[in-house]
């Protein structure tokens, strides 16, 4: 649908907002290494697809295990979009992964210049 | 800023590019607009000039709404989720998710439009999209618009600094400079 202007938006549309199929992750909030948790596949095929597990991986193996691989999907994750690398499913986190995105990958066979500035300026800042 | 690895961009034989649109969607008139103004976001700050063309199969860039799985690999999923996504040159495909809602609006500025809601600004993504048909990647920088992510009323049509200096690494200015340090674009 095209919606030429914001007043010609149904209000019922406002109000409740359509839930993305990603909704449902937040109900993994607090979990890490070591649990077991329904829905951690998806969450899987989630990294996978913007390029924070390697996709050799075929989604029908993901297990609902938080592993390390899923750990080291996060962290990554976590420096792109310039939150705290817990390596955890923190709040923050969660709330950045449910936002609706472009499809393409942020990182391309498991390498991602995505917050190269940032390091960057952290080497500077470290010669400095 | 980054780049698709081996950094492709559009060879400088071709940076008079033609875009046309999937005749099925039918799209509008105004519609169409919505995506002339993205490009010329694009065009202001490089050698590059972006012309609508009636055919898909001559045209560089071919820019369609689908839903769900469409044959690409990279199936939708329905409201929210992906919105769109886009090749690297020179392959010109541009794919916009048809299960989503649009809203078309003629605001010049980055701002917020509306509460939260599941309705998505069409120029904010085509600004974006039209980055990587062009051989941008994906930034961290938020206000950049090649910043991969986006909420339903947010609006962010500027290029920003980020977004300038990664285009015009993979094209140059096109004797633009001047015209992108008036432009404002969002710091």
């Amino acid at each position: 649908t095209f919606y030429t202007n914001v007043s010609s938006i149904p209000t019922l549309h406002l109000l409740n907002a359509t839930r993305s199929a990603w909704e449902t992750f937040e109900k993994l909030a607090g979990c890490h290494v070591g649990d077991k948790a329904d829905g951690l596949s998806k969450l899987k095929q989630y990294f996978s697809r913007f390029g924070y597990i390697s996709s050799s991986s075929s989604a029908a193996n993901f297990t609902d295990d938080f592993d390390d691989v899923l750990k080291s999907a996060i962290s990554a994750y976590q420096k792109n979009f310039n939150l705290k690398a817990t390596g955890k499913l923190d709040a923050p986190t969660l709330r950045q992964i449910v936002r609706p995105r472009c499809g393409n990958p942020d990182m391309v066979d498991g390498a991602s210049e995505m917050n190269a500035g940032r390091k960057l300026l952290r080497t500077v800042a470290a010669a400095r | 800023y980054s780049f698709f690895p081996g950094k492709p961009r559009w060879p400088k034989r071709n940076r008079d590019l033609s875009y046309a649109f999937v005749p099925r969607n039918n799209l509008t008139e105004e519609v169409k607009q919505v995506f002339a103004r993205a490009f010329t976001r694009w065009s202001d700050v490089t050698p590059l000039n972006f012309t609508r063309s009636e055919s898909v199969f001559k045209a560089d860039i071919v820019i369609g709404f689908f839903s769900g799985d469409h044959g690409d690999g990279e199936p939708f999923d329905g409201p929210m989720g992906t919105l769109a996504h886009a090749s690297s040159p020179p392959t010109g495909m541009f794919h916009l998710d048809g299960d989503e809602d649009w809203l078309i609006s003629g605001d010049e500025t980055n701002r917020r439009i509306m509460p939260v809601t599941s309705v998505v600004d069409l120029e904010s993504v085509a600004v974006h999209e039209i980055g990587h048909l062009l051989g941008l990647g994906h930034s961290s920088v938020e206000d950049a618009i090649m910043y991969p992510a986006i909420s339903g009323g947010d609006r962010k049509v500027e290029l920003a600094k980020d977004d300038i200096e990664g285009i015009q690494y993979l094209y140059g200015d096109g004797g633009s400079s001047r015209r992108s340090e008036t432009s404002g674009g969002a710091e």
